[in-house]
């Protein structure tokens, strides 16, 4: 554990706060894409499967499972609690153009050709691009509610902070994972435009707005 | 160059 990785793992545990606040405070799930909530389901449950059979630490025990319940109840809050807030005619990317080209970059890139490494690389490709069909949702609708945007900025950040964090593993302990560093590059490169909007105008105290 | 298959990280 380092400082970037802390970093970047608080990050992430901010993000689903301050998704699930969103979804409680707002009781709705306006703005939000089911499809990418879905994804993440897929992405923590295939990568976390080790959860039952390797210990590592505490932490990482304990922050595995949050992620996988979250995420689920994240999942349930948008198709059954507040399922009427939710618009499927807007989240309408294909997560089959996802799905289908990571389980065949996982098939060639893995450490080891086995269920469990497989599976692993999967999760690394698709966590990478889970956040399209949200993306694209934001670009069709060209706004978005502030909460909103600090959920996807958290979320943007966590894996931003894990670029150091591979580069300091690299120095201190000569730990190169070069599937999570291209998976984890490119994941970070996503999130350029939609940062460059929310530093120049949300961090200014405007409102969220793609220009037209 | 050591590949990381321990998956210590989240």
């Amino acid at each position: 554990m380092n400082f970037f990785r802390l970093l970047g793992d608080l990050s992430h545990l901010a993000s689903i706060l301050i998704l699930l606040h969103k979804i409680k405070t707002t009781r709705s799930c306006r703005g939000l894409s089911f499809k990418t909530q879905a994804l993440y389901v897929a992405v923590f449950i295939t990568r976390y499967l080790d959860l039952t059979y390797r210990w590592v630490s505490l932490y990482n025990f304990v922050m595995k499972l949050f992620f996988i319940g979250s995420s689920c109840a994240t999942l349930y809050l948008m198709r059954y609690k507040y399922c009427p807030t939710h618009d499927p005619s807007i989240d309408t990317f294909k997560i089959e153009y996802l799905v289908g080209p990571c389980a065949i970059l996982a098939l060639i890139f893995n450490y080891k050709f086995s269920v469990s490494e497989v599976l692993w690389s999967f999760s690394i490709f698709l966590e990478s691009v889970a956040i399209l069909p949200q993306l694209f949702m934001l670009q069709r609708t060209g706004e978005a509610e502030t909460i909103t945007t600090h959920y996807l900025a958290a979320l943007g950040i966590y894996r931003a902070f894990y670029i150091p964090n591979w580069i300091y593993r690299y120095f201190t302990e000569g730990v190169v994972d070069p599937i999570a560093i291209v998976a984890g590059i490119a994941q970070t490169g996503l999130y350029l435009d939609f940062f460059y909007v929310y530093f120049t105008k949300v961090m200014q105290g405007e409102k969220f707005e793609l220009p037209a | 160059v050591i590949l990381d298959q321990a998956h210590d990280e989240l």
